[in-house]
C-alpha cells in the first residue's frame, strides 16, 4: 500500500475493499470504473469506525489513517 | 453522515471453539528473532486471554500432533490466496475458529521484543490470537482488538472493551491457575517468574536462600534481572539461578559500591544505581561519564537514602520509595518532581511501608521486603488478588530455593 505515499482514489477504493467497506473485488477496479458515490459511504463508513471526522472525504487525516501499519483482517466481516 | 448512533464495541465473529484447553504450534518462526524468546513473548500474548477466561494455551513443539492454532511467519504470497505486502501495511493476519484459527505474521516486519523500535511482536501476537478466538476488529480506539498498531506500549493491559469480549465468548474466569503442561511452555494467569528448582552450586543461591532479604533486584537488558545484596550479586533469568554466582559487585560494574539502596534501567537503556546521598549511571556495565553525582543536583526533589526505585508498568514514569512515602519522578516535567509529593505509600493499597526493592517482570511490577514480594495489578491500584495470595516467599518464587 502507498505507505508514506499520497492515495489516491483507487487507492482508497482498494484499500475499502480489502478491509470490508465495499463489496468489489480487487480485481473490478482495475478497469478503472467506480462510483463516486459508493466511495463517498465506504469512506464516511471507514471514518465513522476508525473514529475520525466523518466527512465522505479522503481527508488528510483518513489518508493518514489509512497509511498505519495495521492488521490484515477486514474490518466489516459479513 | 453524522456520528454512528451505536456505541462503539467489541465485535464477534459468529464462531468460537468448543473446547477450552487450546493447542498452538510455531511451525515457521521470524528470521529476525531467537525462538526461544518468540516462545516466551507467543505464550504470553496467549496468555492475555487466559488472564480473564478459563481457556489454556499449550505449545506443541512435536511436530505431528495435531493442534488448534498453527502459527508462521511468511513473506509475500504464502499459500493463502492473501500475500503479505513488505515492510509497514499489513502486519499479520489470522483466521476465525471456523476458517481454523490459524495465525499468519508478515517475516518482512521488524518484530521486536520490550523496544521502542520496529514491531511489537507481543502486542500484535495478542492481537491476532483473539481473532484465532473469534474477536473481529473493534471501534474502540483504545481496544487491542482495533485495526491498527499503535506502536510499543511498556505498560499495556487488556482493555475492558476486549475483556467484555473475549468473556461474551468464553466466560468469565474461574479457575484459578491458567497453564496447563503439554510439552511446551504454557500461559497461565500468574505471570510470576516459574524458576525450577535448580540445584544451587554451594554459596550460589544458598545466601539467598537462607535469608532473601536483598539490597535490590533490577532489569537489566530485556529479561536479565540482578540480585545485589552487600558486595555479592547474582544474575537470575527466566531459567534460574544462573550458574557460577555470586560474584562481586566491583569486580563487574567497576567504580561501583557495595550495600546499593537501589536500581533501576530506563527506558534510554540506562542503568541508575543509588546509595546514601549519591547515584551513579552505567551503560550494561560501564559507567556512564563521571561519577558518582548527588543525588539532589540529578533528581531534585529526591531525598537521600531511597529504599527503591522502579519505572513503574502503570505509567512509565519513574517511582521512588523511602519509609512511609513516595515521590514521582517525571524527567520530562519542571519541575520534576510535583509539589504535591511526597505521598503516602500507603496508597499502593496493599504494599507495606519500609520496602527493601522494586522490580519489573513481563509488564507487572513488583515489591520485596524482608524476604517476600508483592505484584501490584496497575489496573487497580492494588495488591494483584491473585491465587496464592501475595505476599509469596522471594526465596522459593525468584530463587529458586
Amino acid at each position: 500500500f502507498p505507505v508514506g505515499g499520497d492515495i489516491s482514489d483507487t487507492n482508497a477504493m482498494i484499500y475499502l475493499s480489502q478491509f470490508g467497506y465495499i463489496n468489489k473485488s480487487l480485481s473490478q477496479f482495475s478497469s478503472g470504473y467506480f462510483n463516486r458515490d459508493q466511495l463517498s459511504t465506504a469512506i464516511a463508513d471507514f471514518q465513522s469506525f476508525a473514529g475520525l471526522n466523518i466527512t465522505g472525504e479522503l481527508d488528510e487525516e483518513t489518508k493518514a489513517t489509512m497509511s498505519l501499519p495495521r492488521c490484515g483482517v477486514k474490518d466489516r466481516i459479513g | 453522515y453524522g456520528a454512528s448512533s451505536r456505541s462503539k464495541r467489541y465485535a464477534l465473529q459468529g464462531s468460537r471453539w468448543r473446547v477450552k484447553s487450546l493447542k498452538y504450534r510455531i511451525s515457521k518462526y521470524p528470521s529476525n528473532l531467537n525462538h526461544g524468546k518468540v516462545d516466551r513473548e507467543l505464550a504470553r500474548a496467549f496468555g492475555v486471554w487466559s488472564d480473564y477466561t478459563d481457556l489454556t494455551f499449550t505449545q506443541v513443539k512435536s511436530g505431528s500432533e495435531q493442534v488448534h492454532i498453527d502459527i508462521r511467519f511468511e513473506k509475500g504470497e504464502h499459500g493463502d490466496g492473501d500475500p503479505f505486502d513488505g515492510p509497514g501495511g499489513t502486519l499479520a493476519h489470522a483466521y476465525f475458529p471456523v476458517y481454523g484459527g490459524d495465525a499468519h505474521f508478515d517475516d518482512a516486519e521488524h518484530w521486536t521484543i520490550d523496544s521502542y523500535r520496529g514491531t511489537n511482536l507481543f502486542q500484535v501476537a495478542a492481537h491476532e490470537f483473539g481473532h484465532s478466538l473469534g474477536l473481529s476488529h473493534s471501534d474502540v480506539k483504545t481496544a487491542l482488538m482495533a485495526p491498527f498498531y499503535r506502536g510499543y506500549e511498556p505498560s499495556f493491559t487488556l482493555d475492558a472493551d476486549d475483556i467484555l469480549g473475549i468473556q461474551k465468548l468464553y466466560g468469565k474466569k474461574t479457575r484459578s491457575s491458567g497453564g496447563s503442561s503439554g510439552d511446551g511452555s504454557s500461559s497461565g494467569s500468574d505471570n510470576t517468574p516459574k524458576l525450577p528448582k535448580v540445584p544451587t552450586a554451594p554459596g550460589s543461591g544458598g545466601t539467598l536462600c537462607k535469608n532473601a532479604s536483598v539490597d535490590t533486584i533490577f532489569r537489566a537488558e530485556e529479561d536479565t534481572h540482578y540480585v545485589f545484596k552487600g558486595d555479592l550479586y547474582w544474575k537470575l533469568t527466566d531459567d534460574g539461578v544462573a550458574a557460577g554466582y555470586p560474584r562481586k559487585i566491583s569486580d563487574s560494574w567497576q567504580g561501583l559500591p557495595g550495600d546499593i539502596d537501589a536500581a533501576f534501567t530506563y527506558r534510554n537503556g540506562k542503568t541508575y544505581f543509588f546509595k546514601g546521598p549519591h547515584y551513579w549511571r552505567y551503560v550494561g556495565k560501564r559507567m556512564d561519564g563521571d561519577y558518582p553525582k548527588l543525588i539532589s543536583e540529578g533528581f531534585t526533589g529526591i531525598p537521600d537514602n531511597i529504599d527503591a526505585a522502579v519505572v513503574w508498568t502503570g505509567n512509565g514514569k519513574i517511582y521512588f520509595y523511602k519509609g512511609t512515602k513516595f515521590w514521582k519522578f517525571d524527567p520530562a516535567q519542571r519541575p520534576p518532581v510535583k509539589s504535591i509529593y511526597p505521598k503516602p505509600i500507603s496508597n499502593w493499597e496493599g504494599i507495606p511501608n519500609n520496602i527493601d526493592t522494586a522490580t519489573v517482570y513481563h509488564g507487572y511490577t513488583y515489591f520485596f521486603k524482608n524476604g517476600q514480594y508483592w505484584r501490584f495489578d496497575d489496573r487497580s491500584f492494588a495488591v494483584d488478588n491473585a491465587n496464592p495470595k501475595f505476599p509469596r516467599p522471594t526465596s522459593k518464587w525468584w530463587f529458586g530455593c
